[in-house]
């Protein structure tokens, strides 16, 4: 299980104060397949970095399996990235002076029980682009990458900020089914950032929030 | 107007060859509310770019009301895209070490007839985000500054790459209020990229890409 207990967010700007996140308290379940919608600026991307170990909160605490997370120190808090999480970025993160294969098998090198690059590149439907580098691939072939990267490390954790935003509608479904196939097969506890409405009908709950704060969590019973 | 000829588009990298435009023909009549569909890879940015003279075909030509873009050097296509279009990128594209006012002051301060660069970014709803930063923004902020940033130019042309992959429904349709405001009030000549299927509805016309070429035209009578 992975745990939030009171986490707020607060940035300082200057004499400007932005509260990103207002104190709250969540549970992922293991195995799980989690939805977070929201508005725009609502604090979804900083949640899910959070709960990822990629940023820390002003307060609160997070716990995987029962460890605290906020107590860890930067090198205990990579490791726990590295070992557990796979992260599908709001802006792919791909680093430009690699090919799609390079990106993926950067993950895969360092995973304990990786796909293989080609593998994962197929599922997501580019194993003819393998070879090109992020600048020679459109918009929703660089969100694939991305996507193929989380995949192809098989982890505990996949946090997905927005994985469709990018793709068409018969593309995104595509991609969707991999990561559905990933949490149902192998159990991966799974946190999809979304505003795509089909993908909300796959969770097991769907999670709102508004100005920093959780206002309803639906559970989807037919899931 | 403004017309593509026989446009085509050829990657070549290394021994390989991407065809991502294939002979495409086309005409956006001043004051035209345009929308472009299609796949994934299916050549939709390719084509706008070249319109708007960010990239130049392999084959083929393109005219602005009668000047054939294509035999302009770059010093021409410069001034032909600083005088008559607006850009919302895939990705944004905002400047890193500017404010969200400073980036949308880099284009008014160069524009033959801009809003203020206050009233564009109160029209995308970020009055009160002026003077954060791109990486202080969540990415629909983010996106929204793109919007105002193309929309406070006031341009003859006004070219929207995905425009609302990042943001929300309720957001996205005011982003989407604004665009078509510009178009009806200003007569600027619109194409939108989206896979979002409200926008489709908003159009006069709504073009279908499959790999690299035009497969159906929809007019839209109720406009
Ligand atoms: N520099 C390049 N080198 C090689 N191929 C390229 C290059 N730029 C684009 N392509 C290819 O051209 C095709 C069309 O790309 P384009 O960016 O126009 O697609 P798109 O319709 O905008 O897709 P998306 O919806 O994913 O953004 C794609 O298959 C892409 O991989
Ligand atoms: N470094 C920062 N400095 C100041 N404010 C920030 C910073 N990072 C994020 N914020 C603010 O915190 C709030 C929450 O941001 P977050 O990125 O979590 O939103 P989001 O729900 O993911 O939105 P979107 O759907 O637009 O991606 C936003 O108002 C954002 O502007
Ligand atoms: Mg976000
Ligand atoms: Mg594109």
């Amino acid at each position: 299980t992975l745990e939030a207990r009171g986490v707020s967010k607060v940035y300082q700007t200057g004499a400007l104060e932005v509260t990103a996140l207002g104190g709250v308290d969540l549970s992922l379940f293991e195995g799980e397949l989690v939805v977070f919608l929201g508005p725009s600026g609502s604090g979804k991307s900083t949640l899910l970095n959070i709960l990822g170990g990629l940023d820390r909160p002003s307060a609160g605490a997070v716990y995987f399996r029962g460890d605290e997370l906020t107590q860890f120190d930067d090198h205990a808090l990579t490791l726990y990235r590295r070992d557990h999480v796979g992260f599908v970025f709001q802006f792919y993160n791909l680093v430009a002076s690699l090919t799609a294969r390079e990106n993926v098998d950067l993950v895969t090198e360092i995973a304990i029980n990786p796909m293989s690059s080609d593998d994962a590149l197929g599922v997501v439907g580019l194993s003819h682009r393998m070879d090109h580098f992020p600048a020679e691939l459109s918009g929703g072939e660089q969100q694939r990458v991305a996507i193929a990267r989380a995949i192809a490390k098989q982890p505990d954790i996949l946090m997905c900020d927005e994985p469709t935003g990018a793709l068409d509608i018969k593309t995104g479904i595509t991609v969707l089914q991999a990561i559905e196939q990933t949490n149902r097969e192998l159990g991966t506890t799974t946190a999809i950032i979304t505003h795509n409405a089909t993908v909300a009908n796959m969770a097991d709950r769907v999670i709102l929030l508004a100005d920093g704060h959780i206002i309803e969590v639906i559970e989807n019973s037919s899931r």
